[in-house]
């Protein structure tokens, strides 16, 4: 998990969409 | 005997998975290319790597957005997006594609021929990918088709490590539902249209392994910058 950092914020961010 | 369910015509005419997958759709991205440098196999490569990872931060907006995605636990959703990512990015440029003869619409203002991909050294990649458009092309795939297709591609991704069977069959499942719901009421003159555009899948992911490993060796050359989120990605399926 720890290699997917990214994917993992980005699918925990409950704001939804992610701002770019 | 197992309870075999008939897909149930809704009656209103609108499938309400298919409703809110149309509604969770992203915006259209732009590629933006730098105009500061020249043109090069490079620059085209580094416009479509920045492209992919914009792309892709959307795309996992979306993937929270489709009903009981995020009702899985969070490694399953990271699991079906390191599988997926690339057939989800290579679905929406064959959609995107369908109005144009022979071109791909990499974003409305990066659209690529043959000839244009053959000096990016994506020949092979873009002949794979517009395989794909001309299927969906000659079966006249809807946005709601897409949609609904785009979302089984990622609930279907075989990865292989799926936490939850059930859970993973169960999204899989409503989604299928609802492709099965669209057709009955949209294509009554085809029985077989849901069927026919499953069958899509497969040449989906032949094609974005097709992509995947051309970028990975992209990658192993190092000429070309990309983003982490992409660069994530690409090592998730190696």
């Amino acid at each position: 998990k720890e290699k997917h950092k990214i994917l993992h914020r980005l699918l925990q961010n409950s704001s939804s969409p992610v701002d770019l | 005997q197992p309870h075999r369910k008939q897909p149930s015509c809704s009656t209103l005419g609108e499938n309400k998975v298919v409703t809110l997958l149309l509604g969770a759709e992203p915006e259209k991205v732009c590629a933006m290319p730098d105009p500061a440098l020249p043109d090069s196999d490079i620059k085209a490569l580094t416009t479509l790597c920045d492209l992919a990872d914009r792309e892709l931060v959307l795309n996992i907006s979306w993937a929270k957005n489709i009903p009981g995605f995020s009702s899985l636990c969070l490694s399953d959703q990271m699991s079906l997006l390191q599988s997926a990512w690339m057939e989800i990015l290579v679905l929406r440029v064959a959609f995107r594609s369908l109005p144009c003869e022979d071109k791909l619409v990499f974003a409305d203002d990066y659209i690529m021929d043959a000839e244009q991909a053959k000096s990016a050294g994506l020949l092979e990649l873009h002949k794979a990918i517009l395989q794909l458009v001309s299927r969906y092309r000659s079966m006249r795939l809807e946005k709601e088709e897409f949609v609904t297709l785009k979302a089984i591609a990622l609930a279907n991704s075989d990865s292989m490590h799926i936490e939850d069977v059930e859970a993973v069959q169960g999204l899989q499942d409503s989604l299928h539902e609802a492709l099965l719901d669209y057709e009955c009421v949209h294509h009554r003159e085809d029985p077989r249209r849901a069927g026919k555009l499953i069958m899509t899948l497969p040449l989906l992911r032949q094609t974005s392994a097709k992509a995947v490993r051309h970028f990975c060796s992209i990658k192993q050359d190092g000429r070309v910058p990309m983003h982490k989120l992409f660069l994530e990605l690409l090592e998730a399926n190696v």
